[in-house]
């Protein structure tokens, strides 16, 4: 299948989820 | 100008470099910030559909690197102190 790119909004969310401490 | 997309890529690769060290850390920051600017760039500074593509591709890699990261980091704090 062809690989779904990821879209902003979700490398956005998981930057967020990242930066929480 | 590109100056954002640059600024992404040294920060990318100063991250891997970092991540190679064993600095991981300071990789984890610059993985953080290498896919800030990239999302900027994405966002706000027009690319060809193609480009943009790659480029959250290479975002999706950088965060799934960062988030073994983070967890690996949590869990060493976790370790009793030798």
């Amino acid at each position: 299948a062809k690989k779904s790119t990821i879209s902003d909004d979700e490398i956005e969310r998981q930057l967020r989820a990242l930066g929480v401490d | 100008t590109n100056n954002n997309l640059q600024k992404a890529i040294d920060l990318a690769s100063k991250a891997a470099q970092e991540d190679k060290a064993q600095n991981y850390e300071e990789a984890l920051r610059l993985y953080q910030a290498a896919v800030q600017y990239f999302l900027h760039v994405v966002k706000y500074e027009a690319q060809g559909d193609k480009a943009k593509h790659s480029i959250r591709a290479k975002c999706a890699e950088y965060l799934d690197r960062a988030e073994k990261l983070k967890e690996y980091l949590k869990k060493k704090e976790k370790a009793p102190p030798a």
